[in-house]
This record gives structure tokens, C-alpha cells and sequence, in this order.
């Protein structure tokens, strides 16, 4: 465990709490895409899959329960609350999240460390994860001005793996061997996603005003 | 075969 990786956990840990402090407080999901709470789920089971076969420390096993949990609680939340599914919006999260499922599955089955079906299940859900956030990034463009507590999920969700790419290049330099190329690539195409959105960030902050995506 | 090693991160 290094520095990097610990902020970049804590931050998504952050970024979870924020959005279940968004939904709780307000009673509400507007603003929130379901389809990416519903990518980040299927990320987070296809790849904690080892929860019970590996053992790698009591941090990882309850923190891979804590994204599990939530992220199945927000999908749950989303869909079934009576309050808060009524503040859904289908008509604007309308982004075709099965088409990315499938391209990221069928990429997985190429690209892999191992044919095995932990691993290809495991890069299946480091490529979903580098692209579960499109439908959010889509429906915040389409929505104009959202609150701020989305406004601050995406941002820490961002920021997220930026702190993982510091953290691969200090294991790159630091480990003998260390070669995490799946993870490394996409969690560069995942952070670049996020690139226009932090540039907005950055200047709806400089300016004191809010976030305005360009439609 | 070649090891893979365990994926330790989240």
C-alpha cells in the first residue's frame, strides 16, 4: 500500500458517501444516471470476485464489501425506494450502457492477463470501469445546471483514479516486475474522460460560479 | 504457465 493508492481509495470511498448523502438528504436521485450506478455494480462484482478465494488484508476485504454494498444499495435505492425513484428521470439517462457492457466484455475476451474466468472477468471490469461514467457525463451535459453534491460525486469519482495512475507509476518505479498494463491504460482513458469535466470544474471554481457544461 | 500476481488493488 502506498500514499497514492490510499488517497485514491479514500477519495472513491468519498465519492460513495456523497452520493448516498445526496440521495438520503434530499430524498432524491435527479441528476444521478442509474445506468452508470448500474455499470458501477456489475464493475465491482465482476472484479471481487476473489473476495472469498484470496485473502489479501482485513483493509481490502472490507473495503471491497463497503463498494459492493453501496453500489447495490444505490442501484436498489434508484429503482425501488418509493420516494426516490419517483425523482428518476428515464428521459434523459437515456445512454445505450448494454452496448458498453458488450464491447468491454468482448474486449476482455482478447485482452486479458489470463484465460481464466476470474481474469477475464476481472479486465471485463477494468474496461467497464473506464467507461461507467459516460451516461453520467451525458446527463449531466443534457441537465445544465445540477446540484452540487452530484457536482462533487463526479468530481472525487474522477479524481479517484488519477491518484491510482500515481500510484501504478510509484509501483512501476519502486516494484521489480511490476506490470499492470490493463489496469494502467484504462485507468488512463478513464481519467481523460473525465478531462473536459475538470477543465468546467476548475473554472465554475475559479469563477465562484456553477457548473455550466457546454450543451 | 506465467503467475499472475494476485490482484492486490481495489
Amino acid at each position: 500500500m502506498n500514499i497514492f493508492r490510499f488517497a485514491g481509495d479514500m477519495t472513491h470511498l468519498i465519492s460513495i458517501l456523497v452520493l448516498l448523502l445526496k440521495i438520503y438528504a434530499t430524498k432524491s436521485c435527479s441528476g444521478i444516471s442509474l445506468k452508470t450506478q448500474e455499470l458501477y455494480a456489475i464493475v465491482f462484482v465482476a472484479r471481487y470476485l476473489d473476495l472469498f478465494t484470496d485473502f489479501i488484508s482485513v483493509y481490502n476485504t472490507v473495503m471491497k464489501l463497503v463498494f459492493i454494498g453501496c453500489s447495490l444499495a444505490i442501484v436498489w435505492c434508484m429503482r425501488l425506494h418509493r420516494v426516490v425513484r419517483r425523482t428518476y428521470n428515464k428521459d434523459v439517462d437515456t445512454f445505450r450502457h448494454y452496448f458498453l457492457v458488450l464491447g468491454c466484455f468482448l474486449l476482455a475476451l482478447f485482452v486479458h492477463e489470463k484465460f481464466t474466468f476470474q481474469e477475464v472477468l476481472w479486465a471485463f471490469s477494468i474496461y467497464l470501469e473506464a467507461v461507467a461514467i459516460l451516461p453520467q457525463l451525458v446527463l449531466l451535459q443534457r441537465s445544465g445546471n445540477v446540484d452540487n453534491l452530484t457536482v462533487q460525486y463526479v468530481f472525487f469519482l474522477g479524481a479517484y483514479r488519477a491518484f491510482y495512475i500515481l500510484n501504478w507509476i510509484y509501483r512501476y518505479l519502486t516494484e521489480p516486475h511490476f506490470g499492470r498494463w490493463i489496469a494502467s491504460v484504462a485507468g488512463l482513458v478513464q481519467t481523460a474522460l473525465y478531462a473536459d469535466f475538470f477543465y468546467y470544474y476548475f473554472i465554475s471554481w475559479k469563477n465562484n460560479a456553477k457548473l455550466q457544461l457546454p450543451a | 504457465g506465467r503467475i499472475v500476481p494476485k490482484h492486490d488493488e481495489l
